[in-house]
């Protein structure tokens, strides 16, 4: 079950819908700095919802629709081998916002999504996600918080 | 509660041995400090590089701290097997032959799991299956210019 | 104590304006949080790259930070200048053209100064006037190979 | 008033004595993780009272001596340019460690030293060393710790 597509629509630095293939085996990402290699990675933990909005850069879910395109809408879709979707919306409202959840394009809940995940061994804390910035928060971790890495994967 | 981690801990240490004498000399392992009691302690890494003095953390150097990591990292994984997995700039401490043994081993393990890495490091790269580039257009928007198949 | 600071303050964000364009395309600057009263507030970057809106500082890249970061740091030494500088790996986070743009820059300053900089990227040792090797020895000692004059 | 050669006696990684030439200009210092280039940074801390055992990744003073030596004493001296000598001794004793300063040769102390320095432009908070992950701090201050630099400064 491993990805085969990633399409962003409107997510941080990718504006209207960018469809992003991927394979099996080792894919490296490159690029300028800036040019929104991590946000590829973000729109991945996003769509799964494997992390927060500060663990996402933004100070709210808001923050990750594309500031310069003028729409209040934000949508990532991801899709496995196995022919299974995913997809997470967001869209600004008047006071705060709306999240929908789709698994294989129907309406769903993100525990739901966490659990289907969670039974394919894709959990937030088994560190199938390692972001920028993860190998210098590990290595400056008190012995104490390291201790707690085991504690939740037990 | 005891057992579980217990169990967790040991499989972990287990890995992070391998991992750890793959890609560094010597030998290094995870270290409770109460081994009785669990929770009233913390969780340390013994590193003994090859013949040196066994090291206290802190005085490792930059790029041998993020190696220990790593092998951390590695060792929860193998843990907790996954279809795939995405790590973002892990090689930015390495030098260049770290970098090297590092894209060795992901290129190993990705022959039945899915490895998506960001890297900037000529080593990683050359050692992918593919390339995703990424750039600017004039508009600061996001532009991905085509995978290509590698080598 | 006003005073000082303030003349501190606008001086350092003249330099940083003047390092900051010739790294990144765009314009930015030092902001106080609360400019009748520095002491009450603290201190940011407002950085507007070229044809993007204006940034909220979290929201940047991790080599788009430290760039911000570098300049800042840059701008404080040419505030205190000193007869020599010794910097650990500044361009770590960096692509290979930012890493050439501080790269010459640092070529540039250490016309007057003196620059000694660890650095493990091939265009950063490319622009040195020279290069000190250093390895460790079988014993883990560390060696220095020698000096070598670049180019 | 450049610095012109640094000889390091018995420092962290360095056992016996390394002198090091150091010229105008621009110099890169390179080589495998783990080889000792922070180390020659950290000599230059120790020998001018840049920094503390902390700072130098030490958890004490004595924990400086090389490991694998045996001997219970590590000396860094620094050679600038004007001809200007500063020398920086560590003895381990049986309680604790004793700890010599030099300039130009003549005993001295660190105050003295740092007086010295600071006549000459090199001050603590001018930033004339960026340590490894100086960088990285600075990127996550707070607002506050950040302008907190600019009043030392002042
Ligand atoms: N007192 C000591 N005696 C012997 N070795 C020491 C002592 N203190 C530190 N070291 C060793 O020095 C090494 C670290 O050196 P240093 O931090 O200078 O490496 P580096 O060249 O900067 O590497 P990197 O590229 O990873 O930053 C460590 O392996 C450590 O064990
Ligand atoms: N909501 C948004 N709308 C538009 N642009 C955004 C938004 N959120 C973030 N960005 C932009 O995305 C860019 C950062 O992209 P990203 O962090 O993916 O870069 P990167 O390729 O990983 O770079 P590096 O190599 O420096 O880590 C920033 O310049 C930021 O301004
Ligand atoms: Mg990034
Ligand atoms: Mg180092």
């Amino acid at each position: 079950m491993h990805v085969t597509e990633l399409e962003i629509n409107n997510f941080k630095s990718f504006s209207g819908v960018t469809r992003i293939p991927f394979f099996e085996g080792f894919t490296v990402i490159s690029g300028p700095n800036g040019s929104g290699k991590s946000n590829i990675i973000d729109s991945l933990l996003f769509v799964l919802s494997l992390s927060t909005s500060s663990g996402l850069r933004a100070e709210k879910l808001t923050d990750l629709i594309n500031l310069n395109s003028g729409r209040n809408l934000s949508e990532v879709k991801a899709t496995f081998s196995d022919g299974t979707t995913i997809k997470r919306r967001i869209k600004r409202a008047a006071h705060g916002y709306y999240s929908y959840y789709y698994l294989n394009e129907r309406v769903s809940t993100q525990m739901e999504i966490l659990e289907f995940l969670s039974r394919h061994g894709i959990k937030p804390e088994g560190y199938n996600v390692v972001m920028q910035g993860d190998i210098t928060r590990i290595m400056e971790m008190s012995n104490l918080e390291r201790r707690r890495i085991i504690d939740e994967i037990a | 509660k005891f057992e579980a981690f217990m169990k967790a801990f040991r499989e972990i240490d287990s890995n992070f041995r391998k991992v750890f004498a793959r890609l560094m000399s010597g030998s290094g392992n995870l270290v409770l400090e109460n081994e009785e009691d669990p929770f009233s302690g913390g969780l340390t890494f013994a590193i003994k590089p090859q013949d040196k003095k066994i090291h206290i953390l802190s005085s490792l150097s930059g790029g041998e701290k993020s190696v220990v990591t790593l092998a951390f990292i590695f060792a929860i994984q193998q843990f907790m097997p996954a279809p795939f997995y995405a790590m973002d700039e892990i090689d930015m401490f390495l030098d260049g032959s770290n970098v090297e043994r590092v894209a060795a081993m992901i290129k190993e393990l990705a022959g039945n799991t899915q490895f998506i890495l960001v890297s900037l490091r000529k080593p990683m790269i050359d050692r992918a299956d593919r390339i995703l580039g990424v750039t600017l257009r004039p508009d600061k928007s996001t532009l991905v210019t085509g995978v290509k198949a590698n080598g």
